[in-house]
């Protein structure tokens, strides 16, 4: 069986927050290394791949493979009346029908308890290779999803290039063009303000910006985020949590003219 | 315009 105690809530509600509106049903693969989700978006251009490590609980607890079928919109209506500080446990059967949730209030004073009926869900797993990217990008979560909102604003696509002169977001509208070019930053006092760019090779690729600022939804998981680029393969997009949790995305680039 | 390519193009189905 799976239990699995979360100290805050929120890390979850954050988490189901931040996917909600790319996949809707999708399974929590459950095994005695965390919980691990792995869907695409309907139209196959995004991938979401979430992992919430044993380490982020405390505590955890699964020792067979249990594969939780949800209905994200489900549970959302059931995660939003969790309190973010509240101590959140999940628990399921080895072959689970429901899923059992309890919200625990940090005085205690107040314990809600809800089962969610699961679904049988035959998804389709991808094999995603291992990948040396040609540039890496790290920077502030709120940047990047500052940078998406506004240049949506002109445009649905954001050509993203990355060079020795640092990264530029570039993009053609109806109205006009626009962009923003990112240098380095060293932000001693505050390492979250860095903006750090690893480039073995210029890159250049081009993105929806509808997908983009969808996946700026997991910024308040974390304060910095990773792009990772190589020309011709997908962008994947990574917020750390602590723990070693994760929730990356990948999508696909657009090609030709 | 370019062409929104689709992701199972990269990564193979397991």
């Amino acid at each position: 069986m799976l239990e699995a105690r979360l100290e805050q809530a929120q890390l979850l509600k954050k988490v189901v927050d931040a996917i909600k509106d790319l996949v809707q049903d999708c399974n929590f693969d459950c095994n005695d290394s965390g919980i691990a989700l792995q869907a695409m978006d309907n139209s196959h251009v995004a991938l979401v791949s979430m992992m919430l490590k044993a380490e982020s609980f405390n505590p955890f607890r699964c020792d067979r493979n249990i594969a939780i079928g949800l209905n994200l919109v489900s549970l959302t209506k059931v995660l939003r009346a969790a309190q973010n500080e509240d101590i959140l446990t999940l628990k399921a059967e080895d072959a689970p029908d429901s899923l059992n949730l309890t919200f625990e209030s940090s005085d205690k004073d107040r314990i809600s308890e809800y089962d969610l009926k699961l679904m049988d869900i035959d998804q389709e797993h991808l094999g995603i290779p291992d990948t040396d990217y040609s540039a890496t990008i790290s920077m502030p979560s709120a940047e990047f999803k500052r940078i998406c909102t506004d240049l949506m604003a002109m445009s649905e696509s954001v050509t993203i290039e990355a060079g020795k002169d640092g990264i530029k977001f570039a993009c053609n509208g109806d109205i006009g063009n626009g962009s923003i070019t990112l240098r380095t930053v060293q932000d001693v006092e505050n390492k979250e303000n860095n903006i750090e760019i690893a480039l073995t090779e210029p890159v250049s690729l081009t993105f929806s910006l509808k997908y983009l600022v969808n996946f700026c939804k997991a910024q308040n998981l974390s304060k910095t985020v990773k792009l990772h680029i190589s020309n011709e393969v997908p962008l994947l997009v990574e917020y750390a949590m602590e723990g070693g949790s994760y929730l990356r995305f990948y999508l696909a680039p657009k090609i030709g003219d | 315009t370019p062409i929104q390519n689709d992701l199972s193009e990269y990564f193979a189905l397991i």
